[in-house]
């Protein structure tokens, strides 16, 4: 474990908090994308296959097991609660995300460390995590103005992937034959994605104006 | 084949 990649997970699980906290503080998810959601439940569940085989450590078993339970929380507290759901902006969250299922698993099947069921899953959750906030960012434009606790979400969602990053380089520094090719790519796409996100949030942040994405 | 990184990260 080095510094990046605790501030890496800790900025994950702040992004998870933020979110949680917005629904059942507001009892409303309007601006959050249930598909981006619905997404990351599928990322935990088929990445962290190995929970109860491999025991790494308890701070991993446990973060395994809050990014998992939060994330099927906030799919049910969005699809079921009966207050929280008529918030939810059905119309505008339209994004076809089965391409993105259906793209990341080929790749996977394609592109894995070693073809076994858990590797080939493994490999699946890790390209669809670079891709699993696109419809999160083009609800984000749909709706225009943000709510600052979805804008925080989504930033938070950012910056710990890109606090991996560091820790991948640190890791290739300080450690012989550390590969992590597929995380690496996968993570650089994935920062890119926010990048522009990032450019606006920045903005708005610093005019202390409202976060405009253009339309 | 290629040794398998442990998945030590989350």
């Amino acid at each position: 474990m080095n510094i990046f990649r605790l501030a890496g997970d800790m900025t994950h699980l702040i992004s998870v908090l933020v979110l949680l906290l917005k629904i059942y503080a507001t009892k409303s998810c309007s601006g959050i994308s249930l598909k981006t959601q619905e997404l990351y439940a599928i990322v935990f569940v088929t990445r962290y296959l190995d929970l109860f085989t491999d025991f790494i450590s308890l701070y991993n078993t446990v973060m395994k097991l809050v990014f998992i339970g939060s994330s099927l929380a906030i799919v049910w507290c969005m699809r079921y609660h009966r207050v929280v759901r008529r918030s939810y902006d059905r119309e505008l969250d339209t994004f076809r995300y089965w391409i993105l299922l259906g793209v990341s698993f080929i790749l996977a099947l394609v592109l894995h460390e070693k073809f076994t069921l858990q590797e080939v899953f493994w490999a699946f959750s890790i390209y669809l995590e670079a891709v699993a906030i696109l419809p999160q960012l083009v609800l984000l434009q749909r709706s225009g103005n943000v709510d600052n606790l979805a804008g925080q979400y989504v930033f938070f969602l950012g910056a710990y992937r890109a606090f991996y990053i560091l820790n991948w380089i640190y890791r290739y520094l300080t450690e012989q034959r550390f590969t992590r090719w597929i995380s690496c790519v996968s993570g650089l796409v994935q920062t890119a994605l926010y990048a522009d996100f990032f450019y606006y949030y920045f903005i708005s942040w610093k005019n202390n104006a409202k976060l405009q994405l253009p339309a | 084949s290629p040794v398998t990184t442990p998945k030590d990260e989350l």
